[in-house]
């Protein structure tokens, strides 16, 4: 199933993406 | 006011991926992020297929709102 493959690796990813925009936004002043 | 900041984010990102401000994100548009964000291409191919439900090769803003909300607050779909 493709979709659970997705899924189980997205998580981490996605809130590693999350992180580093979020990082990023207050990182730079 | 946690809603209207939610919203305020949420809309501040897909603009940081949106450089074009076509209302929606492709996966070069992404891509692009690259050089920005510690995430590989692969990284960021994996986060687009997982923000873009519909897999319509489009992110719309509230395809990327839903995908930041379950980061946000754990939600999870199973």
């Amino acid at each position: 199933d493709p979709n659970m493959k997705a899924g189980a690796a997205s998580e981490g990813v996605l809130a590693n993406f999350f992180n580093s925009l979020l990082s990023k936004k207050t990182g730079s002043p | 006011a946690g809603q209207n900041s939610f919203h305020e984010k949420t809309h501040e990102f897909f603009q940081m991926c949106d450089v074009e401000n076509k209302g929606f994100i492709t996966r070069r548009d992404m891509q692009r992020l690259n050089g920005e964000l510690p995430l590989s291409a692969e990284e960021l191919e994996n986060v687009f297929d997982s923000l873009d439900s519909d897999g319509n090769g489009f992110l719309t803003l509230d395809e990327f709102s839903s995908g930041f909300s379950q980061f946000l607050f754990g939600q999870k779909v199973s």
